[in-house]
């Protein structure tokens, strides 16, 4: 564990929390892609299935935990409790392109032949572009509450920061894992069109909105 | 033996 691995992980904790209370709060998930939201909870469920079989600490099992409950939580928001309010003309993505392709690229590139590290495998590669849903909801509709945009940061720092963690594990632990790299890579990058935006925009007080 | 080396991640 060192400080970016960490700060990573509270990013990635206070993403999930923006978007739950903007959620519970507004009362309404207007502007946030479902699809994203199930994709994220097809993630954390491949990817935690390891709870199972291994026991790594207290805080590894509780973020797992904590991951996945506030996932299948957000879902239940957006397409239940909520769905009155849920944009779907607009989250029209199709998710088929992103999991089909994902699926069989992990069962092409993985470090193992078996299903637990196939399913990591999958979960790594579908995390890294489970939030185009969003943003092209985001693009297609032009704007975005500042809410939403908040939550979209805290996502994309928390995959940055873990870019500096792989960098520093490769130097004071010596060794890397390819594929989490080169997902994490892409992953990042989705993200750095909404940085600059979220810079020169939102926090100079600006509603994110697009040029038409 | 730990084939992806950063399973210890979330």
């Amino acid at each position: 564990m060192n400080i970016f691995r960490l700060t990573g992980d509270l990013s990635h904790l206070a993403a999930i929390i923006i978007l739950l209370l903007k959620i519970w709060k507004s009362r309404s998930c207007a502007g946030i892609s479902g699809k994203s939201q199930i994709l994220f909870a097809l993630v954390f469920t491949t990817r935690y299935l390891d709870l199972f079989t291994s026991f790594i600490s207290l805080y590894n099992t509780c973020m797992k935990l904590i991951y996945i409950g506030c996932a299948y939580a957000t879902v239940y928001l957006i397409y239940a409790k909520f769905r009155a309010t849920y944009d779907g003309n607009h989250d029209s993505f199709r998710v088929e392109f992103l999991v089909v392709p994902v699926g069989g690229l992990s069962v092409l590139i993985n470090h193992d032949f078996s299903p637990l590290e196939i399913l990591w495998t999958f979960s790594i590669y579908l995390e890294s572009v489970a939030i185009l849903p969003q943003l092209f909801m985001i693009s297609k509709t032009g704007e975005a509450e500042t809410i939403t945009t908040h939550y979209l940061f805290c996502l994309g720092l928390y995959r940055a920061l873990y870019l500096f963690n792989w960098i520093w594990r490769f130097y004071f632990e010596g060794f890397f894992d390819m594929i989490a790299i080169v997902a994490g890579v892409v992953q990042t990058v989705l993200y750095c069109d909404f940085f600059y935006l979220y810079v020169t925009k939102v926090l100079k007080g600006k509603k994110l909105s697009l040029p038409a | 033996l730990v084939l992806s080396g950063f399973k210890d991640e979330l």
